[in-house]
């Protein structure tokens, strides 16, 4: 509980002040982010404790980008639902480097259908970003009951892969150059 | 050149023009909307606010200068610089890109009745010294009758009317920011007289509104080289690797019905208790991983 308040109290301190909107001086927004920061890795902390395991969390997967899965080639994703609902036929991404070969074995160890699609270049070039993940594996999850979770395996096994997406069309538009 | 579409097992299909690459309808359930979708700028305000007229568009005041844009916004492009069409049994998706600083990604998923927006802005481009306030906009062939709806910190939806408040005689001094409203987690859009609706679900709080009848407009970036004079004393001119920021964010589109709420209430709670994802290393001979799995 401790670590999780860490990220309690910055929200707290976020919220109070409008923080993360703009309305502050640089060097403030920096120290909201700073504590943020602090916050989201000890809670993160906390999680892999109770979930009692060597779990990791990827914060830039709004960019296409995770050190974790860019640098392995079989690794465990567990897909936690926050819902206290069931939530039906949902998708998740995960970044890869490599595009061939990947496998999704689902909960009950079954293999699920999966697609491997292409990050637009233009975000793998956005000023900052780290690693090398040029695609994403896709995959659709049936179900998730409420505050449950599934833990998903995948491996660059080349047995059973998964589909890569296929360059249907391209065309420049009207005003190329 | 001739024009495409994606679509998916659940009869939702996405028009595009072979033309320009761009998106121009919509159809879901035997119902078919004209949806025209771009991205377009307002300059903002610049001014040293020593009155009112002089006013600075920054972090608390939207204010678009609209003199030099006759109250309308800049397209930012009319026809996309490239797009690519990725298909698979899972998802299609259409990679546009408009401009080097502006791409987007439109994207149908199987069994999913939502289409999909997926946009990249930045960094904004400010080297002619005039702040941009970016948005994109989805315009319609539905009659709306002035009137949109938005939702109120993602609960209770208002009707709200263009230049018009429901408690006193409104005298339209900003024609944009006037009507501009918090977009909270969704916009909708409305046709009584034919019974169909289209909501836009956003992934954050962002400003928006419906400027002409079977439009929406939501803002998805501002860089501005003028502070506003409420206290912050920069302008809102952020900067990360020499650069301006870049933002990615998401719209899903919903074409409904007279009533879209069993379509956009179950949807918007996903987005807002979105999945948490986090990974474990995969070993034989590590104990944990098979009690985890």
């Amino acid at each position: 509980l401790d670590e999780v308040f860490v990220l309690e109290e910055a929200l707290a301190v976020m919220q109070h002040h409008d923080a993360v909107s703009g309305t502050a001086k640089q060097h403030v927004t920096d120290d909201y982010a700073l504590r943020l920061s602090i916050g989201m890795n000890s809670c993160s902390s906390a999680m892999s404790s109770a979930m009692g395991g060597d779990t990791t969390f990827c914060h830039s997967l709004n960019i296409s980008s995770c050190s974790f899965t860019e640098n392995r080639t079989d690794f465990l994703v567990n897909v936690y639902n926050p819902l206290v609902r069931e939530v039906k036929n949902v998708y998740v991404r995960v970044p890869v480097v490599g595009s061939e070969g990947w496998r999704v074995v689902g909960p009950d160890g079954v293999v699920v259908e999966s697609q491997v699609v292409m990050i637009p270049l233009e975000v793998t070039r956005i000023p900052g970003r780290e690693g090398g993940a040029e695609f994403e594996v896709v995959w659709r999850v049936d179900s998730l009951l409420g505050l449950g979770w599934g833990v998903y395996r995948l491996s660059q096994s080349g047995d059973d892969a998964g589909q890569k997406s296929v360059l249907l069309r391209k065309g420049p538009g009207k005003g190329f150059s | 050149r001739e024009d495409f579409t994606i679509s998916n097992d659940v009869g939702l299909t996405v028009t595009f023009s072979g033309e320009s690459g761009l998106v121009k309808g919509i159809s879901l359930d035997g119902q078919t909307v004209d949806l025209d979708q771009n991205f377009y700028f307002y300059e903002g305000m610049s001014g040293n606010n020593s009155k009112f007229e002089f006013r600075a568009s920054g972090a608390y005041i939207f204010r678009p200068n609209v003199s030099s844009t006759s109250a309308a916004p800049t397209m930012i492009t009319s026809n996309i610089f490239s797009y690519h069409v990725y298909q698979g049994d899972l998802l299609t998706e259409v990679h546009q890109v408009f401009t080097d600083w502006v791409s987007q990604v439109v994207r149908v998923y199987k069994g999913r009745k939502e289409v999909e927006f997926e946009w990249l802005v930045g960094p904004v481009p400010v080297g002619d010294s005039i702040g941009r306030e970016i948005i994109t906009r989805y315009s319609t062939n539905l009659a709306t009758s002035a009137t949109f709806q938005t939702d109120a910190n993602g609960r209770e939806l208002l009707t709200r009317k263009r230049d018009f408040r429901p408690t006193w005689d409104y005298k339209v001094n900003e024609p944009i920011a006037g009507n501009y409203y918090p977009v909270n987690s969704r916009i909708i859009l409305q046709d009584e007289t034919n019974g169909v609706s289209l909501v836009v679900l956003n992934d954050r709080a962002q400003g928006g509104s419906s400027m002409n009848d079977g439009e929406v407009e939501l803002m998805l970036h501002r860089r501005l080289l003028f502070d506003d004079a409420f206290g912050v004393g920069e302008a809102l001119n952020e900067s990360a690797f020499g650069e301006g920021l870049v933002v990615r964010g998401r719209h899903w589109v919903i074409l409904g019905g007279k009533d879209p709420a069993p379509l956009h209430r179950p949807l918007a709670q996903e987005i807002f208790m979105d999945r948490i994802i986090s990974f474990a290393p995969y070993e034989e001979s590590n104990a944990i991983n098979p009690k985890i799995l």
